[in-house]
């Protein structure tokens, strides 16, 4: 590897994409994706983290991403298609440093077959941290065709934090483009490279955990003044637990209550202990969908889904998108509903629960895989009929009933032998429940 | 004896290893030649920074290598070939 002979002094560096792709069949959501899990690649490696800022932020981001052709007002015109594919500048004082260029006029893709699924995508109970499975947004481009934008992306940021090119055959910061690198999700800097990121930056201080990158959805709009005679505190009481819903949207864990719902934020912090209320939020939701049963992000594009009864309703952000969906289209039988729903971010399966089943659904191929339903006892300790199940930022799973939580670490499809564990101290901000009965522990799968 | 290459090819090469930084930029002042041994090396490291066998001459290969996609920074960074770089 080669050094530039500059790097960053602050650990955490900002990023946004200023401009997209014209001709590219690549969604504006696909390619940011694409550039958190390129900029994510490098951050488990050492201490470095990424925020993807918006553009009203206070001042330009670390790392300005655009999309540019011919001369562009640097000194690295590009050259059309082919030749030149992108730049990036060392990190610096400049206003200019950290910024990374891609040719607009090539073909960018992803998703273009890039050898075979690894086994370990098959394995049904792999758990791993908050990634963001990607999926293409059009079939995948036959081989040869277009230039792969995750692995140029990741090259180019190898550039922005201060690596120069490398002669190592697997790295990726040789100057030569090598085709695609693989499931961006998966995707592992090849030793090369991490030897000189930790060159600059040292290690990852623990064993590294996807934190989400993009920006946490917008606060909600500020309630109206409440009535003169309106309780002190709306709704209902947050400390009894019995959630209808539970999900990680974008690094915040979203806990639904009838019209209601409270928004906990990754430091732990609840947004605020007044619950927020359901219709002024999800823009769009059906006045009489009082109740959200079931609730999940969608890792391949991150919309966020919303399940009542036989319906479900897919948002983007936090408009929704199109009509009311009924549940046979994710593979269940009409007219059933389901009590929890979760996405595993690495195989890009989710899976519905209802009662002591579950099935499971292939959002990269857009269809029900399958052999399901199956039943729930696989995994050992944990409840039926959960109120919900999510997956944490730092990868553990975790069922929810009643008041109590089970927590399944990170690859484990066994309950840590001390669950279930009151959910209100850890993470409503409650007092621990008086010893009250335990909740009922399920008997141990055969 | 491998063919000699074209002037073209020479001329492109010699352009397109300054571009990257094997060569220092010309000086026209100097116009020093690239002596032989100097560009023979330049070529070297080209060769290797594209996984082909390490021949000093702008052979067949070499030349084609120069027309594949890529990223548009230098390959030496600083004065042509002075930077140290890391051995493992």
């Amino acid at each position: 590897y080669a050094l530039s002979g500059s790097m960053w002094k602050k650990r955490t560096l900002t990023w946004r994409v200023q401009s997209f792709p014209q001709s590219s069949a690549l969604s504006q959501e696909t390619v940011r994706t694409l550039m958190h899990h390129a900029l994510t690649a490098w951050g488990v490696e050492s201490g470095l983290r990424f925020r993807e800022v918006g553009s009203q932020g206070p001042s330009e981001p670390d790392i300005l991403i655009d999309f540019a052709r011919a001369y562009h007002q640097d000194s690295y015109p590009f050259d059309g298609q082919g030749g030149t594919l992108a730049h990036a500048f060392f990190p610096g004082e400049h206003s200019i440093s950290g910024d990374t260029h891609f040719d607009d006029e090539e073909t960018w893709t992803f998703g273009s077959k890039a050898g075979p699924t690894p086994s370990c995508l098959a394995a049904p109970f792999l758990v791993w941290g908050w990634g963001t499975q990607l999926q293409p947004t059009l079939a995948p481009f036959p081989d040869g065709e277009g230039t792969d934008l995750f692995a140029v992306a990741v090259h180019e940021f190898g550039h922005a934090l201060g690596l120069g090119h490398s002669s190592a055959p697997d790295s990726i910061m040789r100057p030569f483009y090598q085709g695609p690198v693989g499931n961006p999700a998966e995707y592992r800097l090849s030793q090369d490279d991490r030897e000189g990121l930790q060159q600059l930056y040292g290690k990852a201080p623990q064993p590294p955990y996807d934190t989400p990158t993009r920006k946490p959805l917008a606060p909600p709009p500020p309630p109206p003044a409440l009535p003169p005679d309106s309780p002190s505190l709306p709704g209902p009481d947050r400390c009894e637990g019995n959630f209808d819903a539970i999900a990680n949207i974008r690094g915040e864990t979203f806990f639904f209550k009838g019209p209601w719902f409270w928004r906990l934020q990754p430091s732990g912090q609840l947004v605020s202990p007044r619950p927020a209320r359901l219709h002024r939020f999800w823009e769009g939701l059906p006045a009489q969908v009082q109740v959200i049963q079931a609730a999940y992000a969608r890792h391949p594009d991150g919309r966020i889904l919303l399940f009542s009864g036989p319906q479900f309703w897919v948002f983007q952000d936090r408009q929704l998108e199109g009509a009311a969906r009924p549940l046979s289209d994710l593979g269940l039988p009409p007219g059933e509903a389901v009590d929890a729903v979760f996405s595993w971010p690495l195989n890009g399966k989710t899976y519905l629960i209802r009662g002591r089943r579950y099935w499971r659904y292939d959002e990269a191929a857009a269809r029900p895989d399958p052999g399901y339903p199956r039943d729930l006892s696989l995994w050992e300790g944990a409840p039926l009929a959960p109120d919900d199940v999510t997956v944490s930022n730092t990868g553990d799973t975790y069922f929810f009933k009643g008041a109590h939580y089970w927590r399944f670490p990170k690859g484990s499809v066994q309950a840590e032998p001390d669950s279930p564990q009151p959910m209100g101290p850890k993470w409503l901000d409650c007092p621990a429940p008086s010893a009250g009965p335990r909740a009922p522990r399920t008997p141990k799968a055969t | 004896r491998a063919s000699e290459p074209a002037a073209q090819d020479v001329s492109l090469g010699v352009d397109w290893l300054t571009r990257y930084g094997y060569l220092p930029p010309p000086h026209p002042a100097q116009a020093q030649l690239q002596s032989p041994a100097k560009l023979r090396d330049a070529i070297k490291v080209m060769q290797r920074f594209a996984g082909l066998p390490e021949t000093g001459l702008l052979d067949r290969g070499t030349v084609a290598a120069m027309h594949k996609p890529r990223c548009s920074l230098p390959d030496v960074l600083g004065v042509a070939g002075l930077v140290k770089r890391r051995r493992r």
